[in-house]
């Protein structure tokens, strides 16, 4: 659908505006390495997708050093704080809505000033 | 500023590109008209050109909306999540997900148009995929077009330095401009001179 202007928008599409199925990784806020929960395989999914993790074996529900190293990549790219965890502000970023093109090709980062950062999924 | 890997870029003898709208989505001239906007802001900065055609055949950029797969193996998602995607060059394909939510702007520089949505600024969007379209990567720098995330009712379209940095190094600057450093704006135009 196209809106023309701001006051064409129902106000049906304001309260939609957490329709997004990236907000169910809200729910995994808190979780650190050596725990298994619930629904971190389809967070995996999201860093493969965009280019954080590479290799060809099946995303699991462990919070493994593969996630560790890809989050620590994805706070860097993003200028957050950069501690491995989920933590409400990189959350917050990965729920937002982006461009579907990755942010690192063949396990390369030029993002923030060209640092060269790898993840392989073992 | 980033590249994709090899730094592929239009070749110089394609200085002067064309891009059209695959027609089966009916696109009105208003939705039109953001594009041709979102092309003229890469242009005031480089030495491109661009020209709408209407014929597909030939065209250098072909724009499209899709809803979920839709052939290149990079389907989207539904309301929100992915908003568009967009090949390096030569290549051309910019594909935007046709089950978003997009307001047609008239203008102006606001960087929140409206307050927590789902409906998602088109012009904002197009900028930063032509950007890929040229040749840049993703970028770190949150007021540039080309970092990655954009929330719904956000508005960013304006080149930022970095921008310009990134496409000057693939491109130059505009031959006729002024580097894109203190370019006025031209929001109110109608169609910007991409058409």
């Amino acid at each position: 659908k196209f809106y023309s202007n701001v006051s064409s928008i129902p106000p049906l599409q304001f309260l939609n505006a957490t329709q997004n199925a990236w907000e169910t990784f809200s729910k995994l806020a808190g979780c650190h390495i050596g725990e298994n929960i619930n629904g971190l395989s389809k967070l995996k999914q999201y860093f493969r997708r965009f280019g954080y993790i590479t290799g060809t074996n099946n995303c699991t529900d462990d919070f493994d050093d593969v996630l560790q190293s890809a989050i620590n990549t994805y706070q860097t790219n993003f200028n957050l704080k950069v501690t491995g965890k989920l933590d409400s502000s990189t959350l917050r970023q990965i729920i937002k809505p982006r461009c579907g093109n990755p942010d690192m090709i063949d396990g390369v980062s030029e993002m923030n000033g060209g640092r060269k950062l790898r993840t392989t999924e073992r | 500023y980033s590249f994709f890997p090899g730094k592929p870029r239009w070749p110089k003898r394609k200085r002067d590109l064309t891009y059209a709208f695959v027609p089966q989505n009916n696109l009105t001239d208003d939705v039109k008209r953001v594009f041709a906007r979102a092309f003229t802001r890469w242009a005031e900065v480089t030495p491109l050109n661009f020209t709408r055609s209407e014929s597909l055949l030939g065209a250098d950029i072909v724009i499209g909306f899709f809803s979920g797969e839709h052939g290149d193996g990079e389907p989207f998602d539904g309301a929100m999540g992915t908003l568009a995607h967009a090949s390096s060059p030569p290549t051309g394909m910019l594909h935007l997900d046709g089950d978003e939510d997009w307001l047609i702007s008239d203008g102006g520089i606001s960087r929140r148009i409206l307050p927590v949505t789902t409906v998602v600024d088109l012009e904002s969007v197009a900028v930063h995929e032509i950007g890929h379209l040229l040749g840049l990567g993703h970028s770190s720098v949150e007021d540039a077009i080309m970092f990655p995330a954009i929330s719904g009712g956000d508005r960013k379209v304006e080149l930022a330095k970095d921008d310009i940095e990134g496409i000057q190094h693939l491109y130059g600057g505009n031959p006729n401009g002024d580097g894109g450093v203190s370019k006025p704006s031209r929001e109110n135009e109608s169609t910007g001179g991409a058409d």
